[in-house]
C-alpha cells in the first residue's frame, strides 16, 4: 500500500514522520531538540547545539553551576576568570536580562522563497540549482535569514537583519538563543497546537516568545507534537515575547467561497485567546507577548498584477494576475481573498482582516494574564514600503518573485528595524538592557563559537 | 491540494524545458538534458529518470507547439475535476485548449511506457 508498508522502511518512516510532524530536528542525538547538522529542522531553525551527545546542553537553558567549567547553554561563554575565580557567565551575564527568540509561525515567519534563478532562463546555469538540495530539505524555508530568527548572511537576495542578532547585539549572552518553529501553511487553526509544541525543559533563561499566528486560514487543526524547548514555569526565567499576528499568508482557501470560510472574528478571538491562556499556564512569570495586526493584502495585487512572472519574462506571456487565476483554479491559492481580479472581494477581504486586526488590539487592552503582560501593533508593512521606497526602491520589490505573495529578504530584514524600534520606544522593558560587558565579552571569547 | 501542486510543479517544468530549447535554439531532449546538467549530482539520477520516462512525450508535444498547460494536462499530472474549470497558467492555443488537450492525449495514449508509469 506504500513503501512505509516494508517492515524494514517501518521504524524509519515512523521518525520522519514524528519528526515532520513535531517540527523537530531530524538529527538530534541526545534528543534535546537541538542539532549540528543544518537543515532538515537542524540549526537553521534552532541555535546550534553545542555537544549533542549530551542531553542538557542546549541554546537557551540556565547555566549550569554558572558555567565554570563547560558551556551548558551554548552560549560560548563559560570557564572561572583566573583573577577573582568568579564564573566569566555569572560575571557578565547574572541580572542580565538575557533573552533569546522563539518564533511560532507560518511560511512568512519560516521565510518561504523560491529561487528565481530556478526558472530564469536567461541567467540559468549548473550555479542556479547549487541550493536546490539544502533549500528542499529546509522545506524551501530559510529561517536562518528570517527576520525574527535569521543569524546567517543571506545568500538570497538583500541583507539579514533579525531581532535575534539584535538581541545578541544587546546583550552578547543571547548568542544562540534562537528557535524558529514556523510552518508553511501556519494558521490560528493549528497555531494553537503549535504553541503547546512549547516543551518546557529545565531551567530557561528569559527569552522572547514571537508567535506569528497566522489565521483566516481555513484549514483544520493539525497537531503538532512539542518542539519548543524552554524552561519549566516554577524555575523559568520570564520569557517575552511576540504574538505576530497576520502575517501575508493569511488567507488559505480551498473553499470556492472564500469570505464564508474566512475566520470570523469571533474564532480569531477564540482561537488566540485559548493559545494565550496556554502559554500563561507555561510561560515563566515576567515574560511579555507583543501582538500584531494583519497586513492589508491588497498590497500583492495592487503592486504585482500586471507585472510579468519570472516564467513570463521570456516570452513576455505570464502575469501575476494569470498566475494568481490558475493557483485559485486548483484552489491552491495561498490567498484567494487577495490574489484576485475580484476587487470587491479584495475590499472584502481587508475589511475583514481589519476586523480581526481590532480583535487582536482589543484582546491586547482588555485581556490580562497571570505571568506575561500583552501588547498590540500594527502589522508594519505601510512603514516597511516608505523606508524602501525612500531608499529608492518600489513596493513589487519587497514581495517574493515567484510566488508573488510572501515579504522577500529586503522585507524581512526593513521589518525588523521598524518592529525593533518600536518595541524599544514603547515597550523597552521587553528587549531587556544593554549588558554593560558586551566588549568584554568580546574580547575575551570573540565570536562565542559563533553559529 | 496534492494534485494542484503537482500540476503547478509539471508546468512550471514544462516551461522551463520549453524555454532553455528556445533560448538555446535546441531540441527538447537537448534541453532536458541541459537542465539535468545543472542539477546537482546527487539529485541528476532523478531528473534524467523522468527525462527518460517524461522527455519523449514532452518532446513531442512541445514539437507540435503545444505549451506547458495542454502537456500537464495530456500526461495527466493536471486535471479537470468534475464540476471545475479547466485550470490554465498561459493564454489558451487558438484551437481552443480542451481541443488542444484532447488531440495531445491522442498522441500520448499510444505510449505504453507512459501508461506503466502513470499507473504506477
Amino acid at each position: 500500500s506504500s513503501v512505509c508498508a516494508f517492515p524494514l522502511l517501518a521504524n524509519l518512516c515512523e521518525k520522519i514522520k514524528y519528526v515532520l510532524r513535531n517540527k523537530l530536528p531530524f538529527e538530534d542525538f541526545d534528543g534535546d531538540k537541538f542539532s549540528t547538522f543544518p537543515t532538515l529542522r537542524g540549526y537553521h531553525w534552532r541555535g546550534r547545539d553545542c555537544n549533542d551527545k549530551n542531553t542538557t546542553v542546549y541554546p537557551g537553558r540556565r547555566p549550569d553551576n554558572w558555567d565554570a567549567k563547560s558551556d551548558s547553554n551554548c552560549n560560548g561563554i563559560w570557564g572561572v576568570d583566573p583573577k577573582d575565580g568568579i564564573p566569566y557567565e555569572e560575571k557578565f551575564c547574572k541580572g542580565a536580562d538575557s533573552k533569546g527568540v522563539v518564533l511560532l509561525g507560518d511560511s512568512a515567519g519560516a521565510h518561504f522563497h523560491i529561487p528565481p534563478e530556478w526558472m530564469t532562463i536567461t541567467q540559468m546555469s549548473a550555479k542556479s540549482f547549487v541550493n536546490l538540495p539544502m533549500a528542499f530539505s529546509d522545506e524551501l524555508d530559510w529561517p536562518q535569514f528570517s527576520e525574527i530568527t535569521g543569524f546567517l548572511n543571506s545568500t538570497i537576495g538583500g541583507w539579514t537583519d533579525s531581532l535575534y542578532l539584535r538581541l545578541r547585539k544587546r546583550n552578547r549572552c543571547n548568542h544562540r538563543d534562537l528557535q524558529n518553529i514556523s510552518q508553511n501553511g501556519g494558521s490560528s487553526g493549528n497555531i494553537l497546537s503549535l504553541i503547546k509544541s512549547i516543551h518546557y525543559l529545565a531551567e530557561a533563561l528569559l527569552s522572547a516568545l514571537i508567535l506569528t499566528a497566522v489565521f483566516c486560514r481555513f484549514s483544520s487543526k493539525t497537531s503538532l507534537h512539542h518542539s519548543i524547548k524552554r524552561g519549566y514555569q516554577a524555575f523559568g526565567v520570564p520569557f517575552w515575547g511576540f504574538l505576530i499576528q497576520g502575517r501575508i499568508g493569511i488567507l488559505f482557501f480551498r473553499e470556492r467561497d472564500t469570505l464564508a470560510h474566512m475566520t470570523t472574528p469571533k474564532e480569531m478571538l477564540s482561537n488566540v485567546v485559548q493559545a494565550l491562556q496556554y502559554l500563561d499556564s507555561h510561560l515563566p512569570n515576567g515574560s511579555h507577548v507583543i501582538l500584531t495586526g494583519l497586513v492589508d493584502g491588497r498590497f500583492l495585487w495592487d503592486n504585482l498584477h500586471d507585472r510579468y512572472h519570472p516564467l513570463g519574462q521570456l516570452n513576455k506571456d505570464v502575469t501575476y494576475s494569470q498566475l494568481y487565476t490558475f493557483l485559485d483554479c486548483l484552489q491552491v491559492s495561498p490567498c484567494s481573498g487577495w490574489l484576485t481580479p475580484n476587487e470587491t472581494l479584495r475590499n472584502l477581504t481587508s475589511e475583514r482582516a481589519l476586523q480581526l486586526s481590532n480583535v487582536l488590539k482589543e484582546i491586547a487592552r482588555s485581556e490580562k494574564f497571570a505571568n506575561f503582560d500583552i501588547f498590540y501593533m500594527d502589522f508594519p508593512l505601510r512603514q516597511t514600503a516608505e523606508e524602501w521606497r525612500k531608499m529608492g526602491g518600489e513596493p513589487w520589490q519587497l514581495i517574493e518573485p515567484v510566488d508573488g505573495f510572501h515579504p522577500n529578504q529586503i522585507a524581512a530584514a526593513l521589518g525588523t528595524g521598524i518592529i525593533w524600534q518600536r518595541a524599544l520606544h514603547e515597550w523597552p522593558q521587553v528587549l531587556g538592557k544593554a549588558n554593560p560587558f558586551n566588549d568584554q565579552i568580546e574580547a575575551i571569547f570573540k565570536d562565542q563559537g559563533g553559529h | 491540494l496534492y494534485k494542484g501542486h503537482t500540476c503547478v510543479g509539471c508546468v512550471l517544468v514544462v516551461s522551463v524545458i520549453e524555454q532553455l530549447a528556445q533560448w538555446h535554439n535546441s531540441t527538447v531532449k537537448a534541453a532536458m538534458e541541459r537542465l539535468c546538467d545543472y542539477i546537482p549530482e546527487k539529485l541528476q539520477g532523478f531528473c534524467y529518470m523522468l527525462a527518460e520516462l517524461y522527455g519523449p512525450h514532452i518532446a513531442e508535444l512541445i514539437d507540435r507547439e503545444m505549451n506547458a498547460d495542454v502537456v500537464c494536462h495530456s500526461l495527466r499530472l493536471c486535471k479537470q475535476e468534475p464540476g471545475q474549470l479547466l485550470c490554465h497558467l498561459y493564454s489558451p492555443p487558438k484551437v481552443g485548449l480542451s481541443v488542444a488537450i484532447r488531440k495531445a492525449k491522442r498522441i500520448t495514449k499510444t505510449s505504453k511506457d507512459l501508461k506503466s508509469f502513470l499507473g504506477f
